[in-house]
């Protein structure tokens, strides 16, 4: 976590599902998980690139749209 | 025979009606988690701004965890009117067998907490949401490329205790009741056996 900011998971997702309140959620989280790992993490123990992938799981059986 | 015809994104049964109430409960362990107070704040607005009614229980312990969520299936099954979605955030340090760490240092098992909504009554047939920001393991992914190639061969030869994909599969294959879980939607941080950064 970025300790002014707090984590690329949780900040990518609030700015995308702001972004498109409306839009499909496994579509948005989709686009979630494509940001992120396109982000490359430098931890504070570390020299080298990281990268971060989520995950989703999902067994709905129907669009979700949160708005 | 006429195929059957499948269903058009068109139609208004392709989609979850959330007319009803929407409810979040947010469960955060913030202590020695520098910045997760950013990610709780930010996750309370935005729960907020898509209708949510939100409950916030920060640096629960591991039996807390445990009793905030059958408090809140309870209160939902208990709710005067529908109930429409749920969301559940988690988020504190995590272990590679889906544990999740209290502010105790206890550990609780996230799929726990999935069932424990999966069998509320109030949300039957209705999307479950989980947001669980915690590692999965101690594994740091360095992407691909050249780079990358130690730790994939590691990752090959990686010890018991971290599960393969097979292992996973199994597991669910197993469980009593797995066929019954629909309607739930986990968003993980990590891959699984990763640092969640």
């Amino acid at each position: 976590r970025d300790e002014e900011k707090g984590s690329d998971f949780v900040q990518t997702l609030v700015e995308v599902m702001r972004a498109n309140p409306g839009g499909d959620f496994i579509e948005l989280l989709t686009e979630v998980n494509r940001r992120v790992c396109e982000l490359d993490v430098l931890g504070p123990d570390s020299v080298e690139r990281r990268k971060a992938c989520l995950e989703i799981r999902s067994s709905l059986r129907r669009r979700l749209c949160l708005q | 025979v006429e195929p059957r015809r499948p269903e058009s994104d068109s139609r208004p049964s392709a989609q979850y009606d959330l007319s009803g109430t929407r409810a979040a409960l947010l469960l955060a362990v913030i202590q020695d988690r520098l910045g997760a107070e950013h990610d709780v704040a930010a996750l309370v607005d935005l729960c907020q701004a898509l209708g949510f009614k939100v409950i916030l229980r920060t640096d629960p312990t591991a039996q807390a965890f445990r009793e905030e969520l059958v408090q809140f299936r309870e209160k939902l099954d208990a709710h005067k009117g529908p109930v429409s979605c749920a969301l559940l955030a988690l988020m504190a340090h995590g272990g590679p067998q889906g544990q999740l760490l209290g502010v105790d240092g206890q550990e609780v098992q996230s799929e726990m907490l999935v069932q424990e909504l999966n069998c509320c009554q109030a949300l039957r047939g209705r999307p479950k949401v989980f947001l669980l920001q915690a590692c999965r393991g101690g594994n740091r992914d360095p992407g691909v490329g050249p780079r990358a190639l130690p730790w994939y061969r590691r990752w090959l030869r990686a010890p018991p205790g971290i599960p393969t994909q097979a292992d996973v599969l199994q597991v669910h294959v197993d469980a009593p009741g797995s066929t019954g879980q629909a309607d739930i939607l986990i968003f993980y941080s990590a891959a699984e056996g990763c640092v969640a950064y």
